[in-house]
């Protein structure tokens, strides 16, 4: 990461949408805007309020080649698609948007909530990183990671310059024995699939596994979802590209960066009986959209088209899955196969000959 | 065989110069105005340019180079501020 010193001198500041595109609904240009600047306020102290008069530390505005007192200027479709300056009066702060793009909420065009969460990170004092997996990454790419943009070389750039959140609960040192996914004695409270990642959790941390094999990344739990708590206990990807995630007989449904409004629920909300308190693992088979629950040497199946609990549950595990006679400590499902943990060990399940195909270490997904 | 090869090195050396002065041209420091600036060469340029993005640092226009100046960006330089 590069940094463009000395970065704002004050934790609130101000932005204005001083006009918008006419690409988008005027709503989905504020909604995009308000977003990015949460990928910022999630991992700084940073708190960031709109005005919609006078002048803001952060002025946003759309405009085309020569725009404006700019020194910069645009160039048309394609090249050049916003600048940004660093933190500063006058055009200090400011952020531009070249208004011959095609502003986008999703893949097509360019995805306006990306680019503005990019030029917010120089509006901030960043400078462009050489990590291509970075968002201050020069070059626009948007991929299924797009709805957590940040990498881990992100979030050292701004916390370099403003720290971390107040209420960041790890700002404790890591404790020594925070594991390493190559360690011997590693094993996980919980893993979910995401889109094309698999997502490790453990304590505090969350190690991603990209499908390319590249080296996993361990990151802070909180540096995503600061309102989730240690130690998740079971965690799964729905059909609907969300996740939810299980702790005592509470659980949290999350979109991308945001924990949706309402969590979190009881689980007896899913139509478990009172009795169940906790849950160990959990896996949506994503072929027949049903979802499985487990609890001790049992397990629930639950319809997510329906969004109820189906009869006749709940079953003995082993009696289903033939060689999962463990308690399952997480679960998750690849290219069709399930992957059932408990402690140092996991067991590859091919849920349609109904038979466990291989045993593996735990950390066999993390190149070790 | 390329139709107008001579037209595309013309392109091509365009989209080269403004490319490197865009985003790889070192901004005079206001301080030291009137001390003789050095200027980089394109060569030079071209090879931050190239170091930045990872890619074989050969100081020439090569394919990978001008493929990696044509995708849509962000319009602050890389280096300099």
């Amino acid at each position: 990461y590069g940094v463009t010193l000395p970065g704002w001198k004050k934790p609130k500041l101000t932005y204005r949408i001083v006009n918008h595109t006419p690409d988008m609904s005027k709503k989905d240009v504020d909604k995009a805007i308000q977003k990015a600047f949460k990928v910022w306020s999630a991992v700084t102290p940073l708190i960031f309020t709109r005005i919609h008069k006078g002048i803001a530390d952060i002025m946003i505005a759309f405009g085309t080649k020569a725009h404006g007192h700019c020194p910069r200027y645009f160039d048309g479709p394609l090249g050049v698609l916003a600048h940004a300056f660093p933190p500063g009066s006058g055009l200090g702060g400011d952020v531009h948007f070249d208004e011959d793009e095609d502003w986008t909420t999703g893949l097509a065009g360019f995805n306006l909530f990306l680019v503005a969460a990019h030029e917010i990170g120089h509006a901030l004092g960043l400078s462009h990183s050489n990590d291509q997996r970075a968002l201050m990454f020069p070059n626009y790419s948007y991929s299924s990671l797009s709805e957590f943009p940040l990498s881990p070389d992100d979030i050292r750039g701004i916390q370099s310059i403003y720290g971390s959140p107040p209420n960041d609960p790890d700002k404790r040192p890591a404790t020594p024995n925070s594991p390493e996914a190559c360690g011997s004695q590693v094993s996980f409270d919980a893993i979910t699939t995401l889109r094309q990642e698999v997502i490790f959790l453990k304590h505090r941390h969350l190690w991603r596994v990209y499908p390319d094999n590249s080296e996993a990344e361990r990151e802070l739990i909180s540096a995503f979802w600061p309102t989730l708590p240690p130690a998740i206990e079971a965690a799964y990807e729905n059909m609907k590209d969300q996740i939810l995630f299980f702790k005592g007989n509470k659980f949290w449904v999350v979109s991308g960066y945001q924990v949706l409004l309402g969590y979190p629920k009881n689980i007896n909300t899913l139509g478990f009986p009172k009795g169940v308190k906790k849950i160990d693992a959990a896996v949506c088979n994503k072929h027949t959209g049903k979802t499985d629950f487990f609890i001790g040497d049992k397990y629930w199946r639950f319809d997510e088209n329906s969004q109820s609990m189906e009869e006749g549950y709940p079953r003995l595990t082993v009696n289903d899955f033939p060689g999962i006679s463990q308690r399952v400590d997480a679960v998750f499902q690849k290219k069709g196969l399930f992957y059932f943990f408990h402690k140092l060990k996991q067991w590859e399940f091919d849920p349609i000959a109904k038979k466990v195909t291989r045993e593996m270490k735990s950390n066999s997904w993390f190149n070790c | 065989l390329p139709s107008h090869p001579e037209k595309e090195n013309k392109e091509d050396a365009k989209l080269v110069q403004d490319y490197l002065n865009k985003f790889y041209a070192v901004e005079p420091d206001p301080n030291l105005l009137g001390w003789k600036i050095n200027v980089q060469s394109t060569a030079e340029k071209l090879q931050k340019m190239q170091q930045f993005f990872g890619l074989k640092v050969t100081g020439k226009p090569d394919n990978e180079t001008l493929e990696m100046m044509k995708k849509p960006r962000c319009g602050v330089p890389d280096v300099g501020l």
